[in-house]
């Protein structure tokens, strides 16, 4: 996190804001309320307080403005820059001043102002950008679910550096963006797509691909705002072209790189008891057709050509895999099956039917 | 003669690049590139950009680089004031 040059903040911690005008893209209603709980982002993590005032000059001015609008930072219609703040201070200090010809909305379509206004209020109270990806003062504009949002530890640290800790007696914490080269980095779940790796972790996906040095972060919603985060199990079906993703009892397909239409659908439909609630790893053996879904201690196979599961199982996963232990995320490449559990990678060998390496977790990403 | 598109295309990337960098990292807007001795203020700067973005630092618009800055982002420089 940076605190803006000169470290200015607000000498109170209750503060005022107004709303000066509306988008007619949203209703009034949303708009409201994307503001109320933008400004409860920074509220519920600090002693600040924020009352709303109709008619009187507020701390916080928050306006919807068109192209040049007299503060010498024009904007330039819709993409590119979607708002800006002024840092603490009288007059203009503190006000958020918002694009109008950008696509506001509450959800994933355009640009959700929730997300927007939560991060022009870090320029409000004294933030300024932060280089951590994942920071919700990172620069560049990135969709999280609204009903999803946490704010990150990076921009928690930041807000609490300039006004103290929240009153409350738990002290909220937040995600943290993960790191490569982190010795202690975990994975939900991890596929193979299209020859490169796909690591899955909390809200985040950490792409590999063969040819690059580097590991490329995004946020899962980048390439798929529909799929919620926590990603707890994925293989991928090369024959189909297809990569399934499971989250608790549901599951989606990747068709290319798209969601197909009409999931997430239920995991029993693919032959699971009632009494699997979730799946934690799964994989699929492009020469033997066989797809392996380990849960707990056990695991079940999936014959992709029958698409029904086979007879015998569930089986004891050390019965046939060795100890390897529960298992976090599994993938198959090169005809070799890679078991995470914690920071621990064991490579398995399904023709000798034995590990037959041990590695770190991280040892994918070059460190 | 029209212009080759990929000619165009670099016109319209330093463009972009000059602008960026102008707006979010202070590049003076009457640089002289070719003038001062010492290294381009351009280049300096986008190395700078690049270091913010945890993007290799070369120094050079390549294609990841442009990537970013074609997103949509907040209007406050990511230095300075």
């Amino acid at each position: 996190y940076v605190f803006t040059p000169g470290n200015p903040k607000w000498k109170r911690n209750n503060l005022t804001y107004r709303i000066l005008n509306y988008t007619p893209k949203m209703r009034r209603a949303d708009v409201n309320e994307a503001i109320r709980k933008a400004l409860s982002v920074w509220s519920n993590v600090t002693p600040l307080t924020f009352r709303k005032v109709e008619d009187k000059e507020a701390d916080i001015m928050i306006s919807f403005a068109y192209r040049d609008h007299h503060d010498n930072s024009p904007f330039d219609g819709p993409n590119g820059q979607l708002a800006h703040a002024f840092q603490p201070g009288e007059g203009i200090g503190g006000d958020v001043h918002l694009d109008e010809e950008e696509a506001w909305t509450k959800d994933g379509r355009g640009y959700n102002l929730f997300i927007v206004i939560a991060h022009e209020l870090g320029h409000s109270l004294g933030l300024s950008h932060s280089n951590d990806p994942g920071a919700l003062m990172y620069p560049t504009y990135s969709y999280t679910d609204p009903k999803e949002f946490l704010l990150p530890q990076d921009d928690i640290d930041g807000i609490q550096a300039i006004y103290g800790q929240s009153n409350a007696a738990v002290q909220p914490t937040g995600p943290i963006t993960p790191q490569t080269c982190d010795p202690n980095l975990t994975f939900d779940a991890i596929t193979t797509l299209r020859g490169e790796i796909i690591f899955f972790k909390g809200r985040y996906m950490l792409r590999k691909h063969p040819a690059r040095t580097e590991t490329e972060l995004n946020f899962i919603s980048l390439f798929w705002p529909k799929l919620p985060s926590g990603i707890q199990a994925a293989y991928e079906n090369v024959e189909r072209d297809e990569v399934l993703l499971f989250k608790e009892d549901k599951y989606w397909v990747l068709r290319g790189y798209d969601i197909a239409p009409g999931y997430p659908k239920p995991i029993y439909r693919l032959g699971f008891p009632k009494t699997v609630k979730r799946v934690n790893a799964a994989y699929s053996d492009e020469t033997t057709g066989k797809t392996y879904f380990f849960i707990a201690d056990r695991y079940w196979r999936y014959d992709e050509n029958k698409k029904s599961m086979d007879h015998g199982y569930p089986r004891k996963i050390v019965s046939d895999f060795g100890k390897i232990g529960r298992v976090d995320a599994v993938f198959q490449k090169d005809g070799y099956v890679y078991f995470f559990h914690g920071t621990t990678q064991f490579q398995f060998d399904p023709r000798a039917k034995r590990i037959i390496g041990q590695m770190k977790s991280i040892s994918w990403f070059n460190c | 003669f029209p212009v080759a598109p990929e000619a165009e295309d670099e016109g319209k990337n330093l463009q972009l690049v000059e602008n960026y960098l102008q707006n979010f990292y202070n590049l003076q807007r009457d640089h002289q590139p070719h003038l001062k001795k010492g290294e381009n203020p351009l280049a300096a700067k986008l190395k700078e950009m690049q270091e913010f973005f945890g993007l290799q630092v070369t120094g050079k618009p390549d294609l990841d680089t442009l990537e970013i800055m074609k997103k949509p982002r907040c209007g406050i420089p990511d230095i300075g004031q």
